[in-house]
């Protein structure tokens, strides 16, 4: 009954009820990696069943639609960010120049672990994030913080919590790399930071400096980082969902990465079916390393800032797409935590829809979601189903063969998508 | 430019080796 040009060595069969998402919370895994030198947490996702923050509440969980908008408006922040980094230093320092995005990052989504902060140890949970560098959180006292659900952290309850002085040289350097919106300068004694969102939303606050600790359940793991550079949010006017804040794991100045010993770390980001996933800060154990495949990180300095990696084709059902190694190695490719779906640029994104509906073309095409899903299916009539391996090719002949799970993205039976999108045009 | 988000990651470790400037796919599940 399967269609003549498909390979079933290149295909997933699959049952239509195993798509849905679980709403109960399952813990399969048993143990964290663990072992000298390195310290491991757990990962979960901020709407998942598993979610502390959700706290077992369905109202609490954004729609499917909302989680997706939010996704393409962090795409359209980053976007401009690009565009300011491509701003000649001169130009930007010209009365005649100004820049209608502002400089920050947009909240992460999905993915959070739970640290510490301060002494006495204040627990917060923040949104891993592998596209910014700042690490804030929610400080109180805060002006808008309804929204969240997390404990907030109290620095006048914690002995080793320093604000970053107005006039000290790290303000300087801070109000170089992170201009605040509107203000050049400190308003007032302490460091101010800015950061906007394309919502219209954003948060305020001011550099600081505290304790950070980074610890496992049972207490063998252990990393603590003091000074820690921190933005302290005092005004947040956007909806973390729960979250208190976000962890810069980028290259950048500021990220825990920079600033600290930490140069190797691997995180596990479990899907809506598994349970929780985890991150280990520091490196794999021998035997497990042997299994990492590796690709160069591209390190010149425009994209120093972020991981950038080189894509070298996508094969579709086993077939690779009509474009040339040449094509795709020219284009950057930025690995990214916080953001959701994977974007190509339109000739990519053309080339690979083509190819999967012309796999997919036996079962009835269903209505898209948003503007960002327009391959769609309704499977509602079918018990099973038989979907086309995708596999993403990178330099150094790393194949990331994408699990259906990985591959599709589901709403409902009636609309399962193809779980990948077309990259923003020009945000101007 | 390509985004990679988290939808296409979940299948295996991501390995951020920042100091060999390299990063690394290994098995996953989350087991």
């Amino acid at each position: 009954a399967y269609a003549n040009d498909n390979d079933l060595s290149h295909s997933y069969i699959v049952s239509v009820s195993s798509l849905i998402p679980p709403t109960v919370c399952n813990r399969t895994r048993t143990a964290l990696p663990q072992g000298p030198g390195k310290v491991s947490l757990e990962v979960l996702g901020r709407y998942g069943p598993c979610s502390k923050l959700n706290q077992g509440k369905s109202r609490n969980t954004p729609s499917l639609e909302e989680i997706l908008r939010r996704d393409q408006q962090r795409l359209h922040l980053k976007n401009s960010r690009r565009l300011q980094k491509a701003i000649p230093d001169n130009f930007k320092k010209t009365k005649a120049f100004t820049f209608p995005a502002k400089t920050g990052i947009v909240a992460a989504d999905e993915y959070y672990i739970v640290v510490a902060i301060g002494k006495p140890k204040q627990y917060v949970s923040l949104l891993l994030d592998t596209g910014s560098g700042i690490t804030w959180t929610q400080c109180k006292p805060c002006i808008h913080c309804s929204q969240q659900r997390d404990p907030f952290f109290d620095p006048s309850k914690s002995k080793t919590f320093s604000k970053i002085p107005c006039n000290s040289t790290t303000c300087k350097i801070l109000l170089e790399w992170f201009p605040p919106n509107g203000q050049d300068k400190c308003s007032s004694k302490e460091c101010p930071y800015d950061i906007a969102y394309v919502d219209g939303s954003g948060e305020t606050g001011f550099w600081a400096t505290d304790r950070m600790t980074i610890q496992e359940v049972n207490g063998n793991g252990y990393f603590a980082r003091y000074p820690f550079l921190l933005g302290c949010t005092d005004n947040n006017t956007g909806d973390q969902n729960g979250a208190s804040g976000i962890m810069g794991l980028d290259r950048g100045p500021v990220s825990i990465i920079s600033k600290t010993n930490i140069s190797y770390f691997f995180y596990c980001l479990h899907s809506p079916y598994g349970s929780t996933g985890y991150i280990t800060f520091g490196k794999p154990d021998t035997v497990n390393k042997k299994f990492v495949k590796y690709t160069p990180i591209v390190t010149t300095p425009e994209q120093s800032e972020f991981y950038h990696i080189t894509l070298t084709g996508i094969s579709v059902g086993g077939e690779r797409l009509p474009l040339k190694a040449s094509y795709f190695t020219k284009l950057s490719t930025e690995i990214d935590s916080g953001t959701i779906i994977t974007r190509f640029p339109a000739p990519v994104y053309s080339a690979l829809r083509s190819a999967f509906r012309k796999r997919m073309k036996k079962y009835k095409m269903g209505k898209g979601i948003e503007d960002l899903f327009d391959t769609c299916y309704d499977l509602s009539a079918y018990k099973t189903v038989v979907v086309p391996k995708i596999t993403i090719h990178f330099l150094g002949g790393v194949d990331l063969e994408l699990d259906v799970r990985e591959t599709l993205v589901v709403e409902s039976v009636r609309q399962v998508c193809l779980g990948f999108a077309l990259l923003p045009s020009d945000p101007n | 430019s390509i985004l990679l988000g988290n939808v296409q990651q979940r299948g295996y470790e991501v390995h951020y080796d920042v100091a060999g400037r390299r990063l690394g796919f290994g098995p996953g599940n989350c087991n």
